[in-house]
């Protein structure tokens, strides 16, 4: 019903008639288990005839991974079919009922298997006993029986070309799994409609490339996702936004990737680490005049790093072009990055940049057992 | 924790129970920074609204107070945008506190690895929680010492799943010390040369711990996700 769940209470009783008032009641539910969505039918209704409730419940069942696991085993053609009939249990969208399988087919999946189960000290599951369902009756089609439509194979398997099915991840594993080796035929990722990476042949779906999170080693399928302008840089997300705009302190991209990484420690020849930022993309020095300790501490932090313990000014000897000077409103930017409070285009009076040493949080560190006189 | 010990007060001090009610310890989580703490998306399935939630520390036994706890409300939930809910992998999630926390002996973060840092097949370390010990659950954090697998044996074990590069397998080939149900979001922590100790796994998932047919446990591989994760911290403290 709309309002509560029609589990238990409804059933087949009058509580969600549809003359009560009570908007549909149809028990029917589409199919989601994936190991069971190529079968001859697509609604199911729960509970189902192991107890689960859900299809979530199933779907984490130990039955979800036993019967498939027991496939390859050739013990019975269909199995993977008897074990959706009580995994996803048909339903009739008509009368909302459920329709079992037939004992027979529960009869001969369990001779055939059962002793599979027993040489890997395994036992059949106990609340598939065949005696609940109803025997075939071969004029009112009141239980499922197998016919030619019925897969072999479950969508989580690979079919061989000889017959059988092995599991999907077998499929191009370098192991030949089926009779015919043909679960190590065609492996090349283009086949298997995947992308390659060039460096180390790994297949990737086509669903991860390009969505901003590296997957090759060498970052290859995030490469060539957009085409900005030569005046543009690319986001994290392959947006492309002005080169003016990276760094400035604003977010541009709709990820926020322009503001990332903007403020850096590099090292120079005397090992003093000198404040960098990275606006425009392009590396500035920062100007000492007007430099005080709460700045160097918002630096580390937003570096991720500890407090702030050496700030110095450094003069700089050559002709520098690019300086970034604190803005002269700066205590009143809020909520703000180092690089906000900095301006380009300045000149730098005193010629001296920041050099700056910060902290490494400590972590990682147990008390000491306490020493108690006994 | 299955196969495990009774852990002594403040022994773990980067533990905590993340809390919902009206059911209380949920799931575990690692103290990582003064207001940021790790913990897996799966547990928050269903609950992704921050303010059900709080985060306990300094606590040994669930059911008895301590002097050294603390309790902070949930301000941010960032889940790992390519979390899979069918094939649990990029299970990880960051949590921002209302408040920093105050770190004293019972209340201490635990350092991260480097990106892409690797831990060799055969390195003992340490799972932790308050989950399932296979007849009870515990009120007393359990430890238990467990072995790194290689991820092709562990491949071995878990037909129906695929392990990637995103998770870290470990246990007994025999299964006797495992994480369980109540353990996820705990941490696999390894000793590092120097005494301090690292976090590199989430427990994340494994077979049906009190069955007869064990397998290791798996775990998020936080190195994996050293960016991200410094990326998440970023953004919510400095851009939003």
């Amino acid at each position: 019903c709309l309002y509560s769940s029609c589990l238990d209470s409804c059933g087949d009783s009058s509580l969600c008639d549809p003359d009560n008032g009570l908007s549909n009641c149809s028990q029917c539910e589409p199919i989601t288990l994936e190991l069971c969505m190529n079968l001859p039918y697509n609604h199911t209704k729960y509970p189902n005839y192991l107890g689960h409730r859900t299809q979530k419940e199933a779907s984490i069942s130990w039955e979800s991974s036993l019967f498939p696991a027991l496939v390859p085993t050739n013990c019975y053609k269909y199995l993977m079919f008897f074990a959706c009939t009580i995994l996803v249990p048909k339903c009739d969208v008509t009368t909302s009922q459920r329709i079992p399988p037939c004992r027979a087919l529960c009869e001969h999946s369990k001779e055939r298997c059962e002793s599979v189960l027993g040489i890997v000290g395994l036992q059949w599951p106990e609340d598939t006993d065949c005696s609940q369902f109803p025997e075939e009756n071969l004029d009112n089609k009141t239980c499922l029986m197998p016919d030619e439509e019925v897969e072999e194979c479950s969508p989580s398997h690979f079919k061989c070309h000889s017959g059988g099915c092995v599991l999907a991840f077998r499929r191009c594993d370098g192991q030949a799994d089926c009779d015919d080796d043909s679960d190590e035929e065609n492996c090349g990722c283009k086949e298997r409609d995947l992308w390659e990476c060039p460096s180390n042949k790994q297949c990737l779906k086509h669903t991860v490339i390009c969505d901003g999170f590296p997957d090759c080693p060498d970052n290859m399928d995030e490469k060539n996702c957009s085409f900005c302008q030569d005046d543009e840089l690319e986001c994290a997300n392959h947006e492309c936004v002005s080169r003016d705009l990276w760094c400035d302190g604003e977010v541009d991209c709709s990820d926020s990737s322009d503001e990332w990484d903007c403020v850096t420690l590099s090292k120079t020849v005397d090992s003093s680490s000198l404040l960098s930022v990275h606006r425009s993309a392009t590396e500035h020095y920062v100007c000492a005049d007007g430099w005080q300790e709460t700045l160097s501490q918002l630096a580390c932090w937003q570096m991720g790093l500890g407090e702030p313990s050496v700030t110095e000014s450094i003069p700089e000897e050559e002709e520098i072009q690019q300086w970034l000077r604190l803005r002269s409103n700066w205590e009143n930017v809020s909520g703000t990055t180092v690089h906000k409070l900095l301006v380009p285009g300045q000149s730098c009076p005193s010629r001296n940049k920041i050099s700056l040493l910060c902290t490494k949080e400590d972590c990682g560190r147990r008390p000491a057992a306490r020493m108690n006189k006994r | 924790i299955l196969g495990g010990r009774t852990s002594r007060p403040g022994r773990w001090p980067w533990q905590c129970s993340l809390q919902s009610e009206p059911s209380g310890h949920i799931c575990g989580c690692v103290l990582i920074a003064k207001k940021w703490v790790l913990t897996v998306a799966h547990c928050f399935e269903g609950r992704e609204n921050a303010a059900v939630w709080k985060v306990v520390f300094g606590v040994n036994n669930l059911d008895h107070p301590s002097v050294y706890m603390q309790t902070r409300l949930v301000k941010t939930i960032v889940l790992h945008p390519r979390y899979s809910r069918a094939v649990v992998d990029y299970d990880i999630s960051i949590v921002e506190l209302s408040e920093d926390i105050s770190e004293t002996s019972y209340v201490q973060p635990i350092c991260l690895p480097r990106p892409g840092q690797s831990l060799e097949p055969d390195t003992y370390c340490y799972i932790t929680g308050w989950g399932h010990m296979g007849n009870k659950m515990p009120f007393k954090l359990q430890e238990g010492e467990v072995r790194i697998i290689s991820l092709e044996q562990c491949q071995s074990y878990f037909d129906m799943k695929t392990i990637t590069t995103r998770m870290i397998c470990a246990g007994y080939e025999s299964g006797t010390v495992d994480s369980c149900m109540g353990d996820s979001g705990g941490p696999l922590v390894c000793e590092q040369p120097g005494g301090q100790w690292t976090l590199f796994g989430l427990t994340s998932w494994g077979s049906i711990c009190f069955s007869k047919v064990l397998g290791p446990g798996v775990y998020s591989n936080v190195s994996y996700f050293i960016g991200w994760i410094e990326k998440q911290i970023y953004i919510q403290s400095f851009l939003l």
